[in-house]
This record gives C-alpha cells, structure tokens and sequence, in this order.
C-alpha cells in the first residue's frame, strides 16, 4: 500500500 | 491499515465535520480561530499535494478530498459568508500565525527525509499540523469559555493524534523498517499541545461544569 513517496498516512 | 490509524482517521474526519456541522447550521463561529483553520488548509494543501501523482489507495484518496473540502469550506464560511463572518471574533484572534507558516518552512528547508520539492512540502506540512491548534488554544483562553462543539472539536482532535500515536508503535513492531523520526517527534508535540486542555476538559467533564 505503500506510495513511492513513502507516505501511506493521512 | 490497523485499527488505531483507521480509528485516527475517521476521528480526525469527525473533528472537521462537526466544526463544519456547527459552523453551517448554527450560521456561527463564536471561538472558532479562522487561523488555525487556514493552517489546515495549508497543511492538507501541502501534504496532498502528490493526491494526483501517487495512487494508494480509494480510502487514501477520499480522506485527502473530504480533509481539503471541508477545511477549506470553513476558512470560505468564517472569511465570506456574511451571517457567519459577523459572528467571528476578529478582536479575540489575534494569533499571528504567518510567523508559524514562515518557521516551519525555515525548519522544513533545514531538516527534512529527502531534498525534493514534493517532501519538504509534505515535511512543512507535518511541522505545521503540529502547532495549527496554537491560535484556537490562545482563542479559547482569552474567551475563557468554550461551547460544547468547539470542545468537542479540540477534544476530537486531540484523539485523534494519540491514536496515530498508537499507530506508529503497532506499525514499529509490526512493520521491520518502518522508522520515520520525523513523523513521530512532530506527532508528540502536536500531542502534548492537547495535554493541558485534555486536563482542563476532563475536569470540567468530571464536575460537570463549564469549562473554562
């Protein structure tokens, strides 16, 4: 789920 | 996705909504900071700034559209609608809070994951989530009083923070190299803000009086 940016949080 | 980050999640949701709720059907924003609610809009602004280039998930891209709505349809209630912006109290809000906008960029600039555009918005985004609740805290206390929903705004949104909080420990043993530093300092901060107002809003609740 993770994004490439990393940020998988809101 | 566990159960603490989904409970944050729909808290935070709840926070804003019930703000939103108040403020349309009331037509008031009696001690709500229109000044904490621009830097929320900043910090969705800058931190979903990738809602169109990185996909993670249905869920992810929902929250990211309701947070943006309703932020900035509070900021456009409180600035541009004329029977709630007769209710806001410009005297009392005085907060001046484009010197925190200007710090946490300096601080972004200097301390951040990775150089890129992308992440040092999102790195300014987290610094300033952390102290965006500074100027209703100020409000609150120079009111010195405090109707139920912008309580339970506050109370909400200091909920959700110590769930993400819960999160991050199940994510670091759960996860082997889930370590973000920078995340969690700013989370702590932004929590131990809430601390004295949870204390304050506790004791209230427990003697069943008003808070102030």
């Amino acid at each position: 789920e993770d994004a490439e940016t990393g940020h998988d949080e809101l | 996705m566990n159960i603490f980050r989904l409970a944050g999640d729909m808290t935070h949701m709840f926070s804003v909504l019930v703000l939103l709720l108040k403020i349309h059907t009331i037509k008031s924003c009696a001690g709500v900071s229109v000044k904490t609610q621009e830097l929320y809009a900043i910090v969705f602004a800058t931190r979903y700034l990738d809602i169109f280039t990185s996909f993670v998930s249905i869920y992810n891209t929902f929250m990211k559209l309701v947070f943006l709505g309703s932020s900035f349809s509070i900021v456009w209630y409180m600035r541009y609608h004329k029977a709630v912006h007769r209710t806001y109290d410009r005297e009392q809000d005085t907060f001046r809070h484009w010197f925190l906008v200007l710090s946490c960029l300096l601080l972004a600039l200097l301390i951040h994951e990775k150089f890129t555009f992308l992440e040092v918005l999102w790195t300014f985004s987290l610094y300033l989530e952390a102290v965006a609740i500074l100027p209703q805290l100020v409000l609150l206390q120079r009111t010195r009083n405090i109707d139920n929903l912008t309580g339970q705004y506050i109370f909400l949104l200091g909920g959700y923070r110590g769930l993400y909080i819960l999160n991050w420990i199940y994510r670091y043993f759960t996860e082997p190299h889930f370590v973000h530093w920078i995340t969690w300092i700013t989370g702590l901060v932004q929590t131990l803000l809430y601390a004295d107002f949870f204390y304050y809003y506790f004791l209230s609740w427990k003697n069943n009086k008003k808070l102030n």
